[in-house]
């Protein structure tokens, strides 16, 4: 979701 | 992983290694923009608030190290190295951080997903890099003499957002259909602001002559 691409990107 | 994403990790880190190197080798920061600098410090401390909470995978944890690592040792050589310091352009860089940083944060005050604390912080880092660019192209518009290593440095900058545009392409068709409108208008408008550098970047490359940005 919305938190997963947040965290797997810089 | 997508190829997009990683190229755009890589050329992100070959632009900082690239920039490191001249400091290094050449013991010089001529041309280079501390305001962009110290901007960026500023993105990244905002952004990677998250790095001893949540944890990603250890690609993920040792890039955000690097990044931290590696704009804080550029703004220390840039200010208090003791030969390097000379070499920069003072006087040339005149762009006020302030004018950047306030509105970039007044508008993620207004504009966020959800209003926490990480959730703001992170929304500013993308809003402030995508304008961080503007003092180091104001810098190169005001220089006669652009080393090469300046302008690839700017390049492959101006490159690695590009790259994640691709990323975010593809992912949005092989992962999840979710329109994500904050990081993908900061990443388009951050990569438009390159779009005059790139073109007189890729002319001088073409016809073998020296980098120089009109005024």
């Amino acid at each position: 979701s919305h938190d997963k691409f947040k965290k797997d990107e810089l | 992983m997508n190829a997009f994403r990683l190229a755009g990790d890589m050329t992100h880190l070959l632009s900082i290694i690239l920039l490191l190197l001249k400091i290094r080798a050449t013991k010089s920061c001529a041309g280079i923009s501390l305001k962009t600098q110290e901007l960026y410090v500023i993105v990244f401390m905002s952004r990677y608030l998250d790095l001893f909470r949540t944890y990603y995978s250890l690609y993920n944890s040792l890039m955000k190290i690097i990044f931290l690592g590696t704009s804080m040792c550029i703004v220390w050589y840039m200010r208090s190295h003791k030969v390097v310091r000379q070499t920069y352009n003072n006087d040339e860089d005149t762009f006020r951080h302030f004018f950047l940083v306030l509105p970039c944060f007044v508008l993620a005050l207004l504009v966020h997903r959800n209003f926490t604390f990480i959730e703001i912080l992170w929304t500013f880092s993308l809003y402030l890099e995508s304008v961080a660019i503007l003092p180091q192209l104001v810098l190169l518009q005001k220089s006669s003499n652009i080393d090469n290593l300046t302008g690839t440095y700017v390049f492959l900058l101006g490159a690695y957002r590009g790259l994640y545009l691709f990323n975010w392409v593809y992912r949005f068709f092989t992962e999840n259909h979710r329109v994500r409108w904050i990081p993908w208008l900061s990443g388009l408008i951050q990569t438009a602001i390159y779009t005059d550098f790139f073109y007189y970047y890729i002319r001088s490359w073409k016809n073998r002559e020296k980098l120089k940005l009109p005024a």
